[in-house]
């Protein structure tokens, strides 16, 4: 059912934009930044994390706007949602869910297809610092926050790199809890 | 044996290749360009620019008044989108023998090459297969335009580029 | 010919749309 809500969601309720704009937008972004910052791809990979967070803390009221989905129960039905909701209404794609931890607290995400990274050729010095799609592990870090969820999100392995796949580590420090200012 | 060149906004080379057939008819190995023809080969070529310039942007004569391009005369490459022949200028130009062909690309860019022949005659130059493989490194082109990391202008230097497009001229030249 | 997956990429049998 959580697919076929994504799939309808998309399909019906999602205003589109050519996928060619998007890719060659985010190129230009990373590119620039891989400028400004010199080639020093370390901070590039902080900056275009630091860009993702802010991107998640806003869409998460958009996706839960579009879904209305109910609280997940566990991190097992969260991987669902981020899959198979998420991924599938903003970028059209359904990656898939593999290496689960023994308490069920890490899973990771295999991006058969990542739009972000359509024709995109790394440079030498870029091969083995760079994660490209760094923004991606930004915007889930800040959407599980805001539904209180405090979790560690990286890159274990990336096509551009000459991996045989791409992969994303989800893991789960903390459930927070909403405290009273004081 | 051919000599193929992609040129630049500034004139500046930013791809160039020599094709030669790996065998002959009669199990002969062909020869590339003779030494000092290929030294002159850039030179056949920068000399050729100017009339595919000229080629570029000259009206077209064909084009009548109040069509659908808005009135006036078209450039030599049509608006209509599905047309991709104006890309191609067939044979543009001619040194003692040796052909040049010309095909350019919608940003401008130059693909330009230089047809030999062992022979020593004047070259025939088979029009569809040559359109046909610069339409394919077009698609290989653009594709390199789509890395971000790539700027326009700046040389091509992929080995797996310059592969493909050997690949491209032993199917469609050679 | 040399692997790539830069030049293996169809320019046209591609998603042609994101959400907006």
């Amino acid at each position: 059912s959580l697919k076929h809500a994504g799939e309808d969601i998309w399909k019906n309720r999602t205003e589109k934009v050519n996928a060619e704009l998007f890719t060659l937008t985010y190129g230009a972004i990373v590119s620039q930044l891989c400028t400004d910052y010199e080639r020093n791809f370390q901070k590039v990979n902080e900056q275009l994390y630091s860009m993702g967070y802010n991107i998640g803390v806003r869409l998460i009221e958009d996706f839960l706007a579009r879904t209305a989905l109910p609280r997940c129960e566990n991190m097992v039905s969260t991987s669902e949602v981020v899959s198979k909701c998420a991924f599938k209404i903003f970028l059209n794609i359904t990656p898939q869910i593999t290496n689960w931890s023994h308490e069920k607290d890490a899973f990771s995400l295999i991006l058969v297809e990542n739009p972000l990274s359509d024709f995109v050729e790394l440079p030498m010095d870029a091969m083995k610092q760079l994660w490209y799609s760094n923004i991606l592990c930004g915007v889930l870090r800040g959407a599980l926050e805001m539904v209180q969820l405090d979790c560690d999100v990286w890159f274990i392995s990336d096509v551009l790199r000459g991996d045989p796949q791409t992969e994303l580590r989800i893991k789960l420090n903390k459930v927070l809890k909403d405290e009273i200012p004081i | 044996p051919q000599y193929f060149a992609i040129i630049g906004k500034r004139d500046n080379p930013v791809y160039e290749a020599e094709f030669t057939a790996q065998q002959g008819q009669q199990g002969q190995v062909q020869q590339g360009f003779p030494q000092n023809l290929k030294e002159l080969n850039p030179f056949i070529l920068h000399a050729s620019l100017d009339i595919i310039e000229d080629l570029q942007w000259k009206t077209n004569p064909n084009t009548q008044s109040g069509s659908n391009s808005g009135g006036g005369g078209g450039f030599l490459r049509s608006r209509n989108v599905a047309n991709v022949d104006n890309c191609y200028l067939c044979k543009v130009d001619h040194f003692y023998g040796l052909a040049v062909t010309a095909y350019l690309t919608y940003g401008g860019m130059k693909f330009v090459m230089i047809h030999g022949n062992m022979n020593n005659g004047d070259v025939q130059i088979d029009d569809n297969s040559v359109r046909a493989f610069y339409q394919e490194v077009h698609e290989l082109y653009i594709k390199t335009l789509m890395n971000p990391f790539y700027k326009i202008n700046d040389p091509i230097t992929s080995p797996a580029f310059d592969s493909r497009v050997r690949a491209l001229a032993r199917k469609y030249l050679n | 010919m040399i692997p790539s997956r830069l030049y293996n990429e169809s320019l046209m049998f591609r998603k042609q749309e994101v959400s907006l």
